[in-house]
């Protein structure tokens, strides 16, 4: 563990209470991409599947993995549970059309070709990795369709992509200091993402400047 | 060489 996969980690969390606040707070999932929490859903229930596996009081390590794993997937379900129960009424159906089908069906092909080992754990994991890479794209889609960004929900992307760029600096860290050479998938995959929360971030970055609402072109 | 050494990060 080290300080950029603790940070990463914590944003990634703030991102989420960020996600569940906005929703509590207005009583309403506008502007949020259920295509984007679908998406994080098999993300996390594809790649966590080794939750069945392990011991968690294995290693510190591993109980920390474990607390933060169900945390994802439980929060995660919630949400989804939010936007289609409680809050369905102002969920924005009619923009929300990004077809994720072909998303998932891409990330299949690839992690059929691409993976660490042939089990179907590891391929499994592989699929997770790639999706993952994707999984933001409904939401900023969703965005762009209706051009203005709420404050908590720009914030909530920015923070899931600040995440991101901290892991980027933990996997620069691990590389030099464990010798961990063979990660080639979560680095390629995981600077794919980072790259699309980019183009997010310099608009994001533009709008805090100037003091406006964001908007997306 | 065990795989859940690979997969340490979430």
């Amino acid at each position: 563990m080290n300080i950029f996969r603790l940070g990463g980690d914590m944003l990634h969390v703030v991102s989420i209470f960020l996600l569940l606040l906005k929703i509590q707070t207005s009583h309403s999932c506008a502007g949020l991409s259920l295509k984007t929490q679908i998406l994080y859903m098999v993300v996390f229930s594809t790649r966590y599947l080794d939750l069945f596996f392990t011991k968690p009081w294995h290693s510190a390590l591993t109980f920390y993995n474990t607390i933060m794993k169900i945390l994802f997937l439980s929060s995660s379900a919630y949400t989804i549970y939010l936007m289609q129960k409680r809050y369905k009424h102002t969920y924005d159906k009619v923009h929300d059309t990004f077809r994720i089908q072909y998303l998932i069906a891409a990330a299949a092909v690839l992690a059929l070709i691409f993976h660490l080992r042939l089990t179907v754990f590891e391929i499994l994991w592989a699929f997770s990795v790639f999706l993952e890479s994707v999984a933001i794209l409904p939401q900023l889609f969703l965005l762009q369709e209706t051009g203005e960004v709420e404050n908590i929900t720009s914030h909530y992307i920015f923070c899931l992509g600040g995440y991101r760029t901290l892991y980027i600096f933990n996997w620069v860290w691990r590389y030099f200091t464990e010798h961990r050479r063979n990660q080639w998938l979560a680095w390629g995959c995981g600077t794919v993402q980072t790259l699309i929360y980019a183009d997010f971030f310099y608009y994001y970055i533009l709008s805090r400047k100037q003091g406006k609402k964001l908007r997306l072109p | 060489e065990d795989s859940s050494e690979d997969h340490d990060e979430l």
